[in-house]
């Protein structure tokens, strides 16, 4: 028996809108720890990892390991069908074909359950190693998917460039170049507008837009966002999911001339 | 132009 039980339910929505437009489909891995979900988009380009603790469900029950095959158009769909407030619970039967989505409203007057069929998916699982970044960048989550939109008008590649002055972000294309440079802040009324940068070495790595974009779509999830890059390595863009998990982007950077 | 390696030039499977 499966049965995860989120209050705010919404948090499953907006995890849903973070990945559905990179991801057709992706198993979810449900053990006795939590949740994950780890899958590469269809160019092989980038990965995606979510992790939802155990803890942080209001209620966690997980008897049985379960990797649980989902057409992820199809869980938005059900998901859509839940208001904003709604309690959500997700629920299988040891080696069950279908998924239950239940919703409650916060006065329980109205509940919906919804069945969905679960797929088998043969997908290729990475391993990721331990990394020392030599940059670790955090800031609004809301201003890098501004820089993301914007820089897109120029160039299919955004040039990010970390260094002890702050971080640059570059597109170049037919219409001219684009250039917008953050300095770490010395004081902010509110955490989440600080940027703040952890440099043991200058970084500057090249990345497609177009993924860039569709990573800026978990913005709703959290206020602040981390870019973690490394020398040939992929760049880390990490979202907090409230108080029970994150979603790491991986994107390999652009390489040669 | 800058290529474009997939994901997995850089994680192992495992």
């Amino acid at each position: 028996m499966f049965e995860a039980r989120l209050v705010h339910g919404n948090l499953l929505k907006k995890v849903l809108d973070a990945i559905k437009d990179l991801l057709t489909e992706a198993s979810w891995d449900c053990a006795d720890s939590g949740i994950q979900l780890q899958a590469m988009d269809n160019s092989h380009v980038s990965l995606v990892s979510v992790n939802l603790r155990a803890e942080g469900f209001d209620k966690y029950r997980c008897d049985r390991n379960l990797i649980m095959g989902m057409d992820l158009t199809s869980m938005s769909k059900i998901l859509k069908c839940s208001a904003s407030d709604d309690i959500i619970t997700m629920k299988a039967q040891d080696n069950a074909d279908t998924v239950s989505f239940i919703f409650e409203s916060p006065s329980q007057e109205k509940v919906s359950d919804y069945q969905m069929k679960l797929m088998n998916l043969d997908q290729d699982h990475l391993g990721i190693p331990e990394t020392e970044y030599a940059c670790v960048i955090k800031m609004p989550s809301g201003e890098f998917a501004r820089i993301c939109r914007d820089l897109s008008n120029f160039g299919e590649n955004i040039v990010i460039a970390c260094s002890k002055e702050g971080v640059k972000f570059s597109a170049a294309g037919d219409i001219g170049t684009a250039n917008v440079k953050l300095a770490q802040t010395s004081s902010v009324d509110k955490e989440e507008d600080a940027v703040v940068i952890d440099m043991q070495e200058p970084v500057t790595l090249t990345f497609a837009c177009r993924y860039l974009n569709m990573f800026t779509k978990a913005t709703p999830l959290s206020p602040q966002v981390s870019l973690s890059m490394h020398p040939d390595v992929p760049l880390v863009v990490e979202y907090a999911i409230g108080e029970i998990g994150q979603i790491q982007y991986f994107l390999a950077p652009k390489i040669g001339d | 132009a800058k290529k474009q390696p997939t994901i997995s030039k850089f994680f192992a499977p495992g």
